[in-house]
């Protein structure tokens, strides 16, 4: 999915 | 990943061992809030949904998993274990956690990235995790004397949040799209409600006394 839904962080 | 984040993370898996450390060592749970321990698992279930649809990374899907199943075994520990639970300080940990559950997912339907399932409970659970050191504190505060682990647990919880507001600073200057501004406020305010436990952290640290937070 896109970078921007997707949450990278913990 | 970016040193901030590392230090972050490493940060709150400490704060996790130093809590393990002191229900282990010393089977006791006294001075320990069972209602911000059962906040925080929730924070990890909500916002973990994506472990098994977004694989991001080994470390981030370990982390997730080290996460909720401490959280999950510390609530445990807390109202199973025939010992442990014998030093739950019930009549001191009265906060009205609910209250903090029913805000947060107000305001997680009310302000989200996206209305979907998963944002949904990713915006509830960066709400929730801001407000679910409160019935700790306020146990602290009720208990008088802070025993040295349980200083250092809330000590390690608190300061891991501050690394991540250098992540976001750090990531807003590196990558131009990066807005998340429903973590940086949370992460903000998350922080905020540390200064005088650090405050008194530090005093006692520094006049070498017992952490003592005024009632």
């Amino acid at each position: 999915s896109p970078e921007g839904s997707l949450h990278d962080e913990l | 990943m970016n040193i901030f984040r590392l230090a972050g993370d490493l940060t709150h898996l400490i704060s996790i061992l130093v809590l393990l450390l002191k229900i282990y060592a010393t089977k006791s749970c006294s001075g320990i809030s069972l209602k911000t321990q059962e906040l925080y698992a929730l924070v990890f279930l909500a916002r973990y949904l994506d472990l098994f649809t977004d694989f991001v990374s080994v470390y981030n899907t370990v982390m997730k998993l080290v996460f909720i199943g401490s959280s999950l075994a510390i609530v445990w520990c807390m109202r199973m274990h025939r010992i442990v639970k014998r030093s739950y300080n019930r009549e001191l940990d009265t906060f009205r956690h609910y209250f903090l559950v029913a805000g947060s997912f107000v305001l997680a339907l009310v302000v989200h990235e996206k209305f979907t399932l998963q944002e949904i409970f990713w915006a509830f659970s960066i709400y929730l995790e801001a407000v679910a050191i409160l019935p700790q504190l306020v146990l602290l505060q009720r208990s008088g004397n802070v025993d040295n682990l349980t200083g250092q647990y809330v000590f390690f919880l608190g300061a891991y949040r501050a690394f991540y507001i250098l992540n976001w600073i750090y990531r807003y200057f590196t990558e131009q799209r990066f807005g998340r501004w429903i973590s940086w406020i949370s992460g903000l305010v998350q922080t905020a409600l540390y200064a005088d436990f650090f405050y008194y952290y530090f005093m006692s640290w520094k006049n070498n006394a017992k952490l003592q937070l005024p009632a």
